[in-house]
């Protein structure tokens, strides 16, 4: 797995075709909303646990 | 003949397209635990044709003397319906006699793949006309398979042969030992290996979770198989290590919405080793039996 492969599978799965320009300001101080995270943590917990089909 | 309003048509048997048979198979403790089915050959022995018969075809259907032996899965669901999917097909020649080879493998694949208790393998077995329609000759009803009806007597039944790898010796070896250097007679294994997301400058301010995660990599080599197959996939590679199940990473990043930044959550695909098999380089993916 390389750098390229997650960058480009983030592109793609956020439909854009280059790494958004943000700066340290942007992200300063932004809070993860409760259902944010849980969302989160639900995907982790499935990807932990499910199998999938692969080759 | 049996209404009153139709005006009955009478038709005739003007061509036999097919002749058909149904082939049952126990597989219950043929396919030995921790194996790999590598291959499955049908193999039916076609009766010699008496030469009176020979005879009189090549004078009626001369250059025409082959036919199309077609196997076919045969599944009955669970609400009594069935349905077949096409597993092999060869032309045979009424000059020919003795063991016909046909691969059948997908249809041991597809059965592998039924709820248990499995019904026995079905395989539907027809003698077609070739080439179909009336271009085509009678030599299809010339071809015979042995145990054909009563008279079988089992001689030359039909034979299933299953190859199988053992995976205890053809296979991964699950995780590998992380206080073990990999070397070249490492068997196949997971390694660790874990992706630091902070590092990584395009990441930065833009992916808030998770800073780094495992993915893991499948090293080491897989031993090769000694014996030849009866059906060579053309385009078999050898055996390798490789990741047979993956699973998806989610992640939060910070997208711009409305000149506001706001946390998303997105997953990656196939970004984290499950499991690692040894497979071979080329074959075939099985088909997945769809519901």
């Amino acid at each position: 797995l390389t750098e390229q492969q997650i960058l480009g599978s983030l592109l793609q799965q956020l439909h854009l075709s280059e790494v958004p320009a943000l700066d340290k300001a942007d992200v300063d101080g932004l809070v993860i909303p409760a259902h944010v995270r849980a969302q989160y943590v639900a995907l982790l917990q499935r990807s932990h646990g499910a199998r999938s089909r692969g080759k | 003949r049996f209404s009153q309003n139709f005006r009955e048509v009478v038709g005739r048997f003007l061509l036999s397209e097919a002749s058909t048979h149904l082939l049952v198979f126990d597989m219950e403790q043929r396919l030995p635990p921790h194996s790999e089915l590598v291959q499955a050959v049908l193999r039916l022995f076609q009766e010699p044709v008496p030469k009176a018969a020979l005879r009189r075809h090549e004078r009626l259907f001369p250059r025409s003397d082959r036919a199309r032996v077609t196997v076919q899965w045969l599944h009955i669901r669970e609400d009594g319906s069935n349905r077949t999917s096409l597993i092999d097909s060869r032309l045979v020649s009424i000059h020919e006699s003795g063991w016909q080879a046909l691969d059948v493998t997908e249809a041991v694949t597809f059965w592998q793949q039924l709820r248990r208790p499995r019904q026995p393998l079905l395989l539907q077995v027809s003698v077609q006309r070739e080439p179909p329609g009336p271009r085509g000759s009678d030599a299809h009803r010339l071809v015979r398979f042995a145990s054909q009806g009563p008279s079988g007597g089992g001689q030359g039944e039909p034979q299933l042969e299953l190859h199988t790898l053992d995976l205890r010796d053809y296979g991964a070896q699950g995780n590998c030992d992380p206080k073990a250097p990999v070397t070249e007679g490492t068997r196949c294994c997971r390694q660790e290996m874990y992706i630091d997301l902070q590092g990584m400058k395009w990441a930065e301010n833009w992916v808030l979770e998770p800073p780094g995660f495992l993915a893991y990599e499948c090293v080491g080599t897989c031993q090769q198989p000694p014996e030849p197959l009866a059906f060579r996939w053309p385009f078999l590679g050898p055996r390798q290590c490789i990741a047979s199940e993956t699973t998806s990473l989610p992640v939060i990043v910070s997208i711009q919405e409305g000149g506001k930044p706001r946390p998303q959550v997105v997953s990656l695909p196939n970004m984290r080793v499950k499991k690692c098999s040894c497979a071979w380089d080329g074959a075939p993916v099985p088909r997945k039996l769809e519901p």
